[in-house]
């Protein structure tokens, strides 16, 4: 309901969703650069979206063995 | 190797599913390489079960998140067949895991190779060319607010936090770029799709790549 806390809560999330989208396009103009804007993911919280969909862990992968190892790499 | 490369112009490439408020990714990027792979091998492209994944992965935690390395050791050493998606339906829930007597039908894998790709895109191409569609993580933390186009700034590599599948590349125009397949349905990015520049290790696009062999 309008007003409610969740409706401010959310509409919060808009508005910090909309300076993110400022920030992000603000990079490129490249006409085939990524855009960014309103979705449906725009009114959950950065941590809200975070804690639902990125989920996945990482588990270091060894470097191919294509191209010659620099010395370093050795 | 082609200028560009599409699994999808293969048709073997399964439609974008959407994971809901269900954190399994990993398992979606496992399930969809292994379908287009067996597609890849002949058979007719059929959805496998990503909840039978989801369920019965033990080292990973279901809805809680996972890792597409873990998903692929357990099916290569348990050798469990993945049944159809019709069989075992996606609930976006973890449930208790459904077993299938060894003669059930059902795809399995063999095995599977992971490498760290950084400064290496274009060997990267040609196991996608050569493998078929290949399981990646990356930092999803800015496509929270993507809407299309081809993604080259901000985007984070070594804190991966999202699993994709890599079906194809495009370095026809300006900027040469991944096509992925992303588990958060078709109304989002590129019908569902996410374009990420080939070169640079973006979104840690090169960290952690899967290849399955079934």
């Amino acid at each position: 309901e309008a007003h409610s806390e969740e409706y401010n809560l959310r509409h919060l999330h808009f508005q910090n969703a909309t300076k993110r989208h400022a920030y992000l396009n603000a990079f490129s103009t490249a006409p085939q650069s990524a855009k960014y804007g309103i979705n449906q993911f725009s009114d959950l919280s950065q941590k809200e979206f975070r804690d639902l969909y990125l989920r996945a862990s990482a588990d270091r992968a060894p470097l191919f063995p294509g191209l010659k190892r620099t010395e370093t790499e050795r | 190797l082609p200028a560009r490369f599409d699994w999808r112009d293969k048709a073997v490439v399964a439609p974008v599913q959407n994971q809901q408020a269900c954190g399994s990714c990993w398992a979606f990027s496992v399930v969809g390489a292994m379908q287009s792979v067996h597609a890849i091998d002949g058979s007719q492209l059929a959805q496998l079960s990503v909840q039978q994944v989801l369920d019965c992965s033990f080292q990973n935690e279901g809805c809680n998140g996972g890792s597409p390395l873990r998903a692929l050791n357990w099916l290569k050493q348990t050798k469990v067949k993945l049944v159809s998606q019709s069989e075992y339906p996606y609930k976006a829930k973890t449930g208790i895991c459904h077993f299938f007597s060894q003669s059930h039908g059902g795809v399995a894998l063999k095995n599977f190779t992971t490498h760290y790709f950084s400064g290496q895109e274009e060997a990267m191409k040609g196991q996608l060319v050569e493998h078929g569609p290949l399981a990646a993580i990356v930092d999803a933390v800015s496509w929270q607010d993507y809407l299309g186009g081809i993604i080259q700034h901000h985007c984070s590599s070594q804190r991966s936090n999202h699993a994709v599948l890599v079906v194809g590349y495009d370095t026809t125009g300006d900027i040469p770029y991944w096509i992925v397949q992303n588990s958060w349905g078709t109304t989002w990015g590129n019908e569902g799709y996410v374009y990420i520049k080939i070169g640079g290790n973006i979104c840690g696009i090169a960290d952690s790549v899967a290849a399955v062999f079934l």
